[in-house]
């Protein structure tokens, strides 16, 4: 599903390039969960929005579903990014301007769901996070981990091909945080590839496979 | 040096009022290290927050060394808030304009510290958290656990009586978490009072008291 090869990202200051990932080649299956660890700094989230489309490589190529990424126009990506994946981001970055409701619900504007299909998958949603009474409220209105919790809602509600999630149960309890590594886990069964970035020894088990990445590079698996 | 008598928080809409703190009656000594644990939503944050003289109590009284927080102006708040408290917040709030110099050397413009003094306290830091390479960089260019270590540089610079860290070790490694766990330890033996948020077991037992927060109410100790 995923091809990485030879990526490098850098970023140019005055005198030099500062290396962010070094020489990345990486396959992963559809299917797959796969858990990204390594220590602060390393590329971990540079390297999950090079996968999700959300920042291109400095160098290399990268096929997803077979498609040349490296070489597509702005318009193609967010349209495959819309259509494929859902990102739970290591900053949440809900729309403040937005109710929980409707930051849960973003993501099936871009489907063809009617109305009314569009108010049962969020209830649902709402219902199983324990957030219902949270619904009308705004981001800055709730706590850390509701703002993650409803990250997580938003990224999973159009049930996506591939799910990105960075560090998702980092500001979670743990009775939650086990909650929420269970449902990433039954929507693998179900076909959904995950690849997660994890501190978490504990959260890294729910998957099938490990990468290290370390100051750039990956670890010999 | 903590003492909460009686003390709510609740915000009110159009039709009735949402309690997130109840009651709360807590003491908490000069030289003592709390660890405060609940679920998400529990009121955590807030209860923080009126400590560290942030955010109002609805109802209730509030005495920080014996004075009556609950009467002072906003004025005096402020005051004694950048003398004696160091907060490191849950998302971690540094000055997207400020480069990490100088969000982390900050407090000690508070303070009537010499411009040569500042500048080996930063680098002492600095130095410490592996991030001299980053001091130059804004906080939008760090990765998520680096922009943690800031956070957490600027609340301990000044070296202040009381330190507020809510959920200090979320996006770090355990390796960086356990380093951080260990120089909280040290400022609490060098006669720091620590009050810290964590969901995490581990981080709590390097602590000499937990107190239990569920739905606004203390459990019993
Ligand atoms: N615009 C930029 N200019 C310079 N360096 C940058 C920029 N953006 C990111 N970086 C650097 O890229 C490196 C990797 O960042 P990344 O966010 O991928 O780390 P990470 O592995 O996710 O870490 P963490 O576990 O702390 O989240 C960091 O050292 C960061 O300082
Ligand atoms: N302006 C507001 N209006 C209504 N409810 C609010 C507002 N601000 C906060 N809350 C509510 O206060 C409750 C407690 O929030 P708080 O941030 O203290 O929780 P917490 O215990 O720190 O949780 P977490 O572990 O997830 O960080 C949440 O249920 C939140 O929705
Ligand atoms: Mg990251
Ligand atoms: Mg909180």
């Amino acid at each position: 599903m995923i091809k990485l090869l030879g990526v490098s990202k850098y970023y140019q200051n005055k005198f030099d390039k500062t290396y962010i990932l070094r020489n990345i080649n990486l396959e992963i299956k559809e299917g797959e969960f796969v858990s990204i660890m390594g220590p602060s700094g390393a590329g971990k989230s540079t390297l999950l929005y090079i996968i999700g489309m959300l920042d291109s490589a400095s160098e290399g190529e990268y096929y997803f579903l077979d498609e040349q990424v490296h070489k597509m126009k702005e318009k193609r990506l967010t349209e495959l990014h819309k259509s494929h994946i859902g990102f739970v981001f290591q900053q949440y970055h809900l729309i403040d301007e937005l109710t929980v409701y409707e930051n849960i619900e973003t993501p099936l504007l871009y489907q063809k769901v009617s109305g009314s299909e569009r108010k049962g998958k969020v209830a649902e949603l709402l219902d199983r996070f324990n957030m219902v009474a949270k619904k009308d409220l705004f981001p800055n209105q709730l706590s850390g981990g509701q703002q993650q919790l409803a990250a997580i809602a938003r990224a999973i509600i159009s049930k996506p091909k591939l799910i990105l999630a960075d560090e998702p149960t980092g500001n979670l309890h743990s009775d939650q945080g086990k909650e929420i590594m269970q449902l990433l886990k039954k929507l693998n069964d179900e076909g959904t590839t995950i690849i997660q970035v994890t501190h978490s020894e504990e959260n890294a088990k729910y998957g099938n496979r490990i990468i290290k990445l370390s100051d750039g590079w990956i670890e010999k698996e």
